[in-house]
């Protein structure tokens, strides 16, 4: 092997123009993640004078899938005792409940509509706008105010210009 | 009401690919031994009767392989096999006289330089299915992304390989010229280095 490299293949025919690798557990040393360099050496560069850095690619070589840690919003919720759907229950249950209140209060009423006598109640509405307040005369304030005939009131016109 | 499907039942098939002969150079007869790396198959026999709707092998950034078939829409062929120019040919330049050409609006004294494309070897490239890196497929490397990624087209820069996964690492072939004989390596060798990253590469920030 080519000094300080941990895997190298073995001489491949350059016509093909791929080669398939397979990182295997050995590679990563213990560690979840390691960055390795892979480069090419072709057959007219000796060892001694192969930089790998010249053409060179780097990537990362993973043990599996990354699992991302919890929001703290995530963590508040599972403090509070609400673990994932729970929220999404309690969340939908309060407007579920208004919703279910109010269509029973219609059709309630609206079977109660031929038993309902609510009469009084507005007649007595509307006396209270219609009040009887007595004759004009009657009124203190407009006992000495003599009945005069109606006489038309001063009207002001604009004046045009020319006046 | 909907009528029932009934799922249809697995098969499962014990088919081995199995070697096939074929005559090259006119007279060299050779056997050739499929291979399957990734799910792809390699120097698999040719149809008898060619498919102009062969499906092909790409690449994704990480090196996967996946299959591509083409389609013919509206006329045209989409996502047919890949196309790879004056790449793989050789370029050699002819000098002729017009006395050897006879062209008639040529002076016998005139001289015409030509560019002549030789085709390369497709004995044994045609029997790869997986697409061939070109020039024209680097991609830009790099923290300020400006550094071409020759020679390699797969794997793409800092993406995750997962181990006991197989990838594919392809390279223009013709990238590698010996300076001094100017031919074209025959063999070349892929070596993986450990690379040490500082601290903040690592993700961890200065508290």
């Amino acid at each position: 092997n080519l000094h300080g490299a941990f895997f190298s293949t073995e001489w491949v025919k350059n016509v093909d123009g791929l080669y398939p690798m397979e990182p295997t557990e050995e590679w990563l040393q213990d560690k979840y993640e390691r960055r390795i360099l892979i480069a090419i050496q072709p057959d007219y560069i000796e060892d001694e004078a192969f930089d790998p850095w010249a053409n060179g690619i780097l990537l990362h070589v993973i043990m599996g899938s990354r699992v991302f840690k919890n929001t703290k919003e995530q963590l508040a919720l599972q403090d509070a005792g609400i673990s994932d759907d729970t929220w999404y229950y309690v969340a939908l249950t309060m407007p579920t409940m208004v919703v279910v209140a109010c269509v029973a209060m219609y059709f309630f009423l609206h079977l109660n509509k031929t038993h309902r006598d609510i009469h009084d109640v507005r007649q007595f509405a509307v006396n209270q706008r219609r009040r009887v307040l007595g004759t004009f005369k009657t009124f203190n304030k407009y006992k000495k105010l003599k009945n005069r005939p109606y006489s038309e009131l001063p009207t002001h016109s604009k004046k045009s210009s020319k006046q | 009401y909907r009528n029932a499907v009934n799922p249809r039942p697995t098969t499962t098939t014990s088919e081995v690919i199995k070697p096939w002969r074929r005559t090259i150079y006119s007279t060299q007869v050779e056997v050739v031994t499929p291979t399957v790396i990734a799910g792809v198959t390699f120097s698999a026999k040719p149809a008898v009767t060619p498919d102009p709707l062969q499906p092909w092998v790409s690449l994704d950034k990480l090196g996967n392989p996946k299959t591509v078939k083409p389609e013919i829409k509206k006329g045209r062929t989409v996502r047919g096999t890949p196309d790879y120019s004056t790449y793989f040919q050789t370029l050699h330049v002819t000098t002729l006289t017009g006395d050897e050409i006879g062209a008639h609006n040529m002076d016998k004294d005139d001289i015409l330089v030509e560019d002549v494309f030789e085709d390369e070897d497709k004995t044994y490239v045609s029997l790869n299915p997986i697409i061939r890196c070109t020039p024209q497929r680097y991609r830009n490397k790099g923290l300020a992304k400006d550094i071409s990624s020759e020679p390699f087209c797969t794997p793409f820069e800092n993406v995750e390989w997962k181990i006991d996964h197989t990838y594919f690492v392809t390279w223009y072939t013709k990238f590698f010229e010996d300076p001094e004989t100017d031919k074209i390596a025959e063999k070349v060798r892929l070596h993986a280095f450990y690379v040490k990253e500082k601290a903040h590469e690592k993700g961890f920030k200065k508290r």
